[in-house]
């Protein structure tokens, strides 16, 4: 059988999920209105040192589910 | 290490603290060793004195909390975000919330209080979330013994930038 593909980010439950995430940790200011969901899963991943892909990566993801602390980690 | 915009940071040394609410995890006593050992992590390095006040305004209000607490900012439940603080400052500044959702310990692997607290506290002072891995202001939160917990390098270098190391 055909493997199943993972969504790309960019569609349903994921999209939102890594929306709100940044949204809530790496918020977008004035300066970067302008910034695509790759530019921004992108600021994420060099901030936690991670392989840059723009993606939701497994890495990725699993950085999104470990506990921490509630203020964003970019500041304005 | 990061400050926050405008390098915002208390003008004074002499900083008040007062613990409004605690969690049920833990005895009070625990709570209170907790809180005093997280914000002497900060007064080793820094000429800060922290002093305990029991009623009236206190620059560092310190309480548990869930879900939606009053501040804008509510809290998730088990898991995730885990505590905030908001950086110096009149009113809210200072302030340091903990999820009262989350399972409170001060000696094992559950959330450790005294590694969260050192970690809000140094949002409370002035220092935003560092990228450097291993360091206290990492946003991230990963268990350490806290009897043998070392402030690490980068973390010392940005609290003593905002307010210089302490005097003999």
């Amino acid at each position: 059988f055909p493997v199943q593909l993972r969504p790309e980010p960019g569609t349903g439950r994921d999209l939102q999920k890594i929306k709100a995430y940044l949204d809530k940790f790496f918020p977008i200011f004035t300066k970067t209105q302008n910034l695509s969901i790759e530019e921004r899963i992108k600021e994420m991943q060099r901030f936690f040192h991670l392989t840059i892909t723009g993606k939701l990566d497994t890495e990725t993801e699993k950085i999104m589910t470990l506990p921490r602390c509630g203020l964003p980690d970019v500041a304005e | 290490y990061q400050t926050f915009p405008g390098t915002p940071r208390w003008k004074k040394t002499h900083l008040t603290y007062r613990i409004v609410s605690y969690t049920s995890d833990l005895p009070r006593k625990k709570v209170d060793d907790a809180i005093k050992r997280a914000l002497m992590v900060w007064s080793d390095v820094t000429p800060l004195r922290f002093q305990r006040v029991y009623t009236g305004q206190a620059d560092i209000v310190i309480g548990f909390a869930r879900r939606e607490h009053g501040d804008g900012y509510p809290f998730d439940g088990r898991g995730n975000t885990l505590a905030h603080a908001f950086a110096p400052g009149e009113g809210i500044g200072g302030d340091a919330h903990f999820d009262d959702d989350e399972k409170w310990s001060d000696i094992n692997q559950d959330v450790n209080l005294f590694l969260v607290a050192a970690h809000e506290f140094g949002h409370s002072l002035g220092l935003a979330h560092s990228n450097v891995r291993g360091a206290l202001m990492y946003p991230l939160y990963s268990y350490q013994n806290p009897q043998t917990f070392r402030l690490p390098a980068d973390d010392r270098r940005g609290i003593q930038k905002l307010y210089g190391k302490k005097t003999s």
